[in-house]
């Protein structure tokens, strides 16, 4: 997942759980696919368009890198349904 | 509000819905209650009727489930997803199943079983998850109360878009949002958080960072639980790293999400009359140690040292701060200045020269 890297602070916070855990999250509300492997090998920027998506949505800084704010969020318990509806 | 794509939406007003099974977390007489009640935000603003049905097929099939429950859109265990529901359709269309590794409660123990259905109900009946943070339809859980619980203005808006409006509308107030360029806004508080400012309106308040043009708008119950829904005066003591904030008789001191242990207290703790029913401002002056209260025409001033109100107080607001008005809705002081809010006007006062030097509109603090 792109974090960001203004400030390395951020990049020590994120563990591997924690970027599996977001990428579930975009998997779930925000209909991003991965290969058929598995694996995020689609390039950075589809990620990157589904977080600046989850971003505008909540009204947080559309930066389109996973940060502090944007993980709390995506932590909060919420309905299951996605945010958006394709 | 949002919908489905292409709009869907049931082709008749009379539906039926069915509760499959129930939770262990609650007694199943609080269970029909809540559903009923869920059902009923709907039914009185549109001209939907719903019916009980307890066998067969209803349109509305409810159940509470764990993990892969039969539809291949799996729950999760305990938090994170606490329900999801079909938008309205066939089969599994209009149905709404509940985490039963969640713990349900009719009061805030729990997740509420009442707003969570509420919700779910909107999504089964074509509304879509809303962007606006005050809206049902929002994706995150927020506890609001569910006692006089009102449909935001959001949701009315959407659900009758899809279905029309009822013929008797029992609560008609539904809450509006606030828009922060709105020319007539208001403010009810305003405080620094560690180098944030906090702006308080209804049941919300908008975080602002100094780096950051754009505000957040935030549900108050959503970021602090126990507070009420709504405050009345806010103030920051930098020193103590503490927020206090003032709403009617009572007030909180928070560190951080925190409330302080022994909080809330109320305000004649501070030295205030008994009979004071309310704070309406607050700010607290660095430079001096002092923070100035306002309620109605006058103000106060504690002295954060001793713990105490001065002598001498209250003085009249319109003799020691001419130009502003006789009431202040809310204030904060930067860089010298105390920011004045009484109505949809703003005045910015020097604490030096002891004067209003501008004048602005309210909503010019989001840079509208």
């Amino acid at each position: 997942l792109p974090i960001s890297h203004e400030d390395s602070e951020d990049i020590d916070e994120f563990t591997k759980q924690d970027l599996q855990f977001a990428e579930r999250y975009l998997k779930t509300h925000y209909n991003l696919h991965s290969n058929p492997a598995g694996i995020m090998r689609k390039s950075a920027d589809t990620v990157a368009s589904k977080l600046r998506e989850m971003q505008s949505f909540f009204g947080l800084e559309v930066t389109g890198k996973l940060d502090e704010e944007t993980y709390e969020l995506m932590q909060q318990p919420r309905c299951g349904v996605p945010d958006v509806g394709e | 509000y949002n919908f489905f794509p292409r709009k869907l939406k049931w082709s008749k007003n009379n539906l039926t819905y069915r509760i499959v099974n129930y939770t262990p977390d609650l007694k199943r007489a609080e269970v029909d209650r809540a559903i009923k009640k869920a059902f009923k935000v709907w039914s009185d603003v549109t001209p939907l009727n719903f019916t009980r049905i307890r066998s067969g097929t209803a349109d509305i099939m409810i159940s509470f489930g764990i993990k892969e429950h039969g539809d291949f859109y799996p729950f999760d265990g305990p938090s994170g997803l606490l329900a999801h529901a079909f938008p309205p359709g066939p089969n599994t269309g209009g149905d709404a199943h509940f985490d039963d590794d969640e713990l349900w409660s009719t009061d805030s123990k729990g997740y509420n079983l009442f707003l969570v259905a509420a919700h779910e109900f909107g999504h089964s009946l074509g509304l879509e998850h809303s962007r606006d943070p005050g809206a049902l339809m929002f994706p995150v859980y927020t506890y609001t109360g569910n006692t006089g619980f009102l449909l935001p203005d959001d949701d009315v808006q959407g659900i009758q878009e899809l279905y029309g409006a009822g013929d008797y509308d029992p609560n008609p107030k539904h809450p509006k949002t606030p828009e922060k360029c709105d020319a007539n806004l208001t403010l009810d508080g305003i405080t620094d958080l560690r180098g944030e400012m906090m702006i308080f309106k209804d049941r919300f308040f908008w975080r602002l960072h100094p780096q950051m043009v754009d505000a957040e708008l935030v549900q108050i119950k959503s970021f602090w639980p126990e507070l009420p829904s709504k405050v009345d005066a806010a103030y920051e003591n930098p020193i103590k790293d503490h927020v206090f904030m003032f709403r009617g008789r009572k007030f909180w001191a928070l560190n951080g999400y925190d409330i302080i242990e022994g909080y809330p207290k109320k305000i004649y703790e501070l030295g205030f009359p008994k009979n004071l029913k309310a704070i309406d401002g607050a700010v607290h002056i660095s430079d001096t140690g002092k923070t100035l209260f306002f309620t109605g025409n006058k103000y106060w001033s504690y002295d954060e040292d001793t713990q105490a109100l001065e002598k001498g107080y209250p003085r009249l607001i319109e003799e020691d701060f001419p130009g502003i008005g006789d009431k202040v809705d809310a204030v904060y002081q930067k860089n010298g200045y105390m920011y004045f809010f009484n109505g949809p006007l703003q005045f910015e006062y020097s604490i030096w020269s002891k004067r209003v030097m501008r004048v602005l509109n309210t909503n010019s603090i989001f840079w509208c």
